[in-house]
């Protein structure tokens, strides 16, 4: 059985709106050491990683390798019942047929519980390996610029050119109507104060869809920072880290011309 | 124009 107490129903809420536009049913791998959410977009243009560690739980048990087949739809709606603030235990039985969520809130004149009941499906879906990448560029920078970049160029364009080069990392849209392009130096000062930075072993230019990458910065919310991996013909990795784990996007480029 | 790749050969089923 999985039994699961995080301290704010906020964190799901947020994951959930991270990654519920690109995969519709998805499996919640619970085992000792936490959660872990992995699939791929109907296209197999985008995948999502999403890890919980055990020890981000206020409360964590799993007796044995649990996978919990959700509709992110449904879990969606029943977690829009949850205040942002709300204790929120999650928990299910070794039949997996059934979620159950609770909860619990503390206020000036009484306690309060809910208790809802959502039903899990069977998803037959292969666990990928996903194979460690020595990238040739790596960046991090707030999760607030690359929301804003984004959603910015997503306006000019269809597809953004990130180029990662000794200047800097450069942002470059070519629209029909107008183009853009965004360049962000290593600033020693911003460096120094750990806002960001930029490593490169070799230039690296590729080219992604913005669509996506608008969808991934729904990440925001979980964390102040970005980083982005990269290598020339591979998918890039956008990931943000969070105290209680991470969620990670991988994101094929575009190819040819 | 370029065209959307996939992430197939990229990740190996486990």
């Amino acid at each position: 059985m999985l039994e699961a107490k995080l301290s704010e129903a906020a964190l799901l809420k947020r994951l959930l709106d991270a990654v519920k536009e690109l995969v519709s049913d998805a499996n919640f791998e619970c085992n000792e050491e936490g959660i872990q959410l992995q699939a791929m977009d109907n296209s197999h243009v985008a995948l999502v990683s999403v890890k919980l560690y055990a020890s981000g739980f206020k409360r964590y048990r799993c007796d044995r390798p649990l996978p919990l087949g959700v509709n992110l739809g449904s879990l969606t709606k029943v977690l829009k019942c949850a205040k942002d603030d709300d204790i929120c235990t999650l928990k299910a039985g070794d039949d997996a047929d059934i979620l159950s969520l609770t909860y619990e809130a503390k206020s000036a004149y009484a306690d309060r519980i809910a208790e809802y009941e959502m039903k899990l499906m069977d998803i037959d879906a292969d666990q990928l390996g996903i194979p460690d990448t020595d990238y040739d560029a790596s960046v991090t920078m707030p999760s607030s610029e690359f929301l804003r970049i984004v959603r910015d160029l997503s306006l000019l364009g269809e597809s953004v050119r990130i180029e990662v080069s000794k200047e800097g990392i450069r942002f470059v849209s070519d629209g029909e109507a107008a183009n853009g392009n965004i360049l962000i130096k290593q600033n020693a000062e911003a460096s120094g104060k750990k806002k960001g930075s930029i490593e490169m072993n070799s230039a690296v230019t590729l080219t992604f869809s913005l669509k996506y990458l608008v969808n991934f910065s729904k990440s925001s919310s979980l964390s102040k920072k970005v980083q982005l991996m990269m290598s020339n013909d591979v998918p890039l990795l956008v990931s943000y880290a969070f105290n209680q784990g991470h969620i990670r996007y991988y994101l094929a480029p575009k190819i040819g011309d | 124009a370029k065209q959307q790749g996939r992430l197939d050969g990229f990740f190996t089923a486990k």
